[in-house]
C-alpha cells in the first residue's frame, strides 16, 4: 500500500481532466497483416464502406487517395449528420458553404477548398486542387470558379429546406447563439459594432446607454465569459 | 464533419476531411476542416490522424500534426492522441473535440474531451465496419 499505483494515478488524472480514450482497436503489431485499413470519425458506416470498396479491390487495390475521396463523397451525398455536404450548417446569412481537404501521405501533397460556395462536391474539388495546381488551399468564390472550370457541377444552391428552416428559427430567436463577442448588440441580431472593454471593468462607472455599471452590463450580456455560449453550442450536429 | 484516414494495400496513407462547418458561423469563417495538420494529417512513414470538434479552437493547436509527430518520436497512437487532446484542454478546459490516431502498423486509438466520441474502422480482419465508442 505504501507504493504508488501507476494505473490508479492515470485514472485520477483522466477523471480530473474529463478525458476519455479508447483502447487501441485491434491493429496488428506488425505491418501488413490488417491492411488495407479505413478509419473515420463518427459512426459513418456507409462512408467507410465506400472507401473500403475502393481500397479492397483486387490486385493492388485502389489507392488510399481514391478511397478517401470515395468515403468523403459518400458522406457528402448522404449529408452525414447534417455536418457534411450541402443542405446543412447555414451561416448567419442562411447560406451553406463547404470546406474539404485531402492529403497524400506518400508525396505530402495537399489540396483543400474553404468557404466554397455553389459546388457540392467538396472533396473532389480538394483533390483537383491537389492534382492540378501547385497550390494548397483555394477559398470562397474563386474556389467555386476553379471547381466548375475543372468540370464539377455548379453553380448549385447548397441550401435545403432543413437548413433554411433552422436559419429562420435562429433569426426568430434574435440570432442566438452566435459567435460574436465584445460587440453591441450582444443579445440581438446585427449589424454589430465593436465595444471597448475597459481594462478594469470593476472600477468603471456607468456604461453609457444602459444605466448599469460596466461590470453588470458585461455580466448580463455574458461578455465576461465570452466562450460560454460557444462551447454549449458545439455538439454532435454542430461542429467541424 | 467527416475526417478519414486510409492505409492501402501498398502501405500508402491518405487522409481527408469534408464539412459544412459550424452552424450560424459569421460569413467568411473557416474552421479547421481544410487546415492541414488540424483536421487531418498523414505521413506514410509514420501514420495518420483525423479530428473533429470545435474547429476554431482546434486549429490553434494543429492536433493532428502533433499526433503524427508524436508517433514519429515513438509514441503509441493512444498516448499521442491523449497528449494532443490534453494540450488543448490545458488551455481551454471547456473545449469540445476528439481525434483518432493510426500508426503505419494499423494500430489505432481515439481520445476526446467534453463529449462522447465514436469512430469507425474497417480492416481486412473485420467482416464489416466496427464502431468504437470513446467514453468520458
Amino acid at each position: 500500500m505504501g507504493r504508488s499505483n501507476p494505473g490508479l494515478l492515470l485514472g485520477i488524472v483522466l477523471l480530473r481532466f474529463n478525458w476519455c480514450l479508447a483502447v487501441d482497436g485491434g491493429g496488428a503489431e506488425e505491418g501488413g497483416g490488417v491492411f488495407p485499413v479505413v478509419v473515420s470519425t463518427w459512426p459513418f458506416r456507409e462512408a467507410v464502406r465506400a472507401a473500403w470498396d475502393v481500397v479492397k479491390a483486387g490486385g493492388a487495390g485502389g489507392s488510399a487517395v481514391d478511397a478517401v475521396v470515395a468515403g468523403c463523397s459518400a458522406c457528402e451525398e448522404l449529408r452525414c449528420d447534417g455536418t457534411v455536404g450541402p443542405g446543412g450548417s447555414p451561416d448567419e446569412d442562411g447560406e451553406t458553404t463547404l470546406d474539404a481537404l485531402i492529403m497524400n501521405g506518400k508525396t505530402m501533397e495537399i489540396g483543400a477548398v474553404a468557404a466554397m460556395r455553389y459546388v457540392k462536391d467538396a472533396i473532389m474539388a480538394a483533390k483537383l486542387v491537389m492534382e492540378h495546381t501547385g497550390h494548397t488551399l483555394l477559398v470562397g468564390e474563386k474556389a467555386t470558379s476553379f471547381a466548375i472550370s475543372m468540370g464539377l457541377t455548379g453553380p448549385t444552391n447548397l441550401s435545403s429546406p432543413e437548413s433554411v428552416a433552422k436559419w429562420s428559427k435562429w433569426r426568430q430567436n434574435n440570432c442566438q447563439p452566435n459567435f460574436w463577442k465584445n460587440v453591441n448588440p450582444a443579445g440581438n441580431c446585427g449589424p454589430y459594432h465593436p465595444i471597448n472593454i475597459p481594462k478594469d471593468p470593476v472600477k468603471s462607472a456607468v456604461w453609457e446607454n444602459e444605466g448599469l455599471t460596466c461590470q453588470e452590463w458585461l455580466k448580463n450580456d455574458n461578455l465576461l465569459e465570452p466562450t460560454n455560449s460557444r462551447f454549449k453550442s458545439v455538439n454532435r450536429h454542430n461542429h467541424d | 464533419t467527416i475526417s478519414m484516414a486510409v492505409v492501402d494495400k501498398m502501405g500508402h496513407i491518405a487522409v481527408g476531411t469534408s464539412t459544412n462547418g459550424a452552424t450560424f458561423k459569421i460569413p467568411g469563417r473557416v474552421g479547421d476542416g481544410p487546415i492541414p495538420g488540424s483536421s487531418a494529417y498523414g505521413d506514410d512513414e509514420v501514420g495518420a490522424c483525423g479530428a473533429t470538434g470545435d474547429g476554431d479552437i482546434m486549429m490553434r493547436f494543429l492536433p493532428c500534426y502533433q499526433v503524427v509527430e508524436s508517433m514519429r518520436l515513438g509514441m503509441e497512437p493512444r498516448d499521442a492522441a491523449v497528449d494532443a487532446i490534453s494540450r488543448i484542454a490545458r488551455k481551454y478546459p471547456d473545449f469540445v473535440g476528439a481525434l483518432f490516431a493510426i500508426n503505419k502498423k494499423g494500430v489505432h486509438a481515439g481520445a476526446c474531451h467534453g463529449w462522447t466520441f465514436q469512430y469507425s474502422v474497417r480492416n481486412s480482419s473485420m467482416q464489416d465496419v466496427e464502431v468504437i465508442t470513446v467514453t468520458p
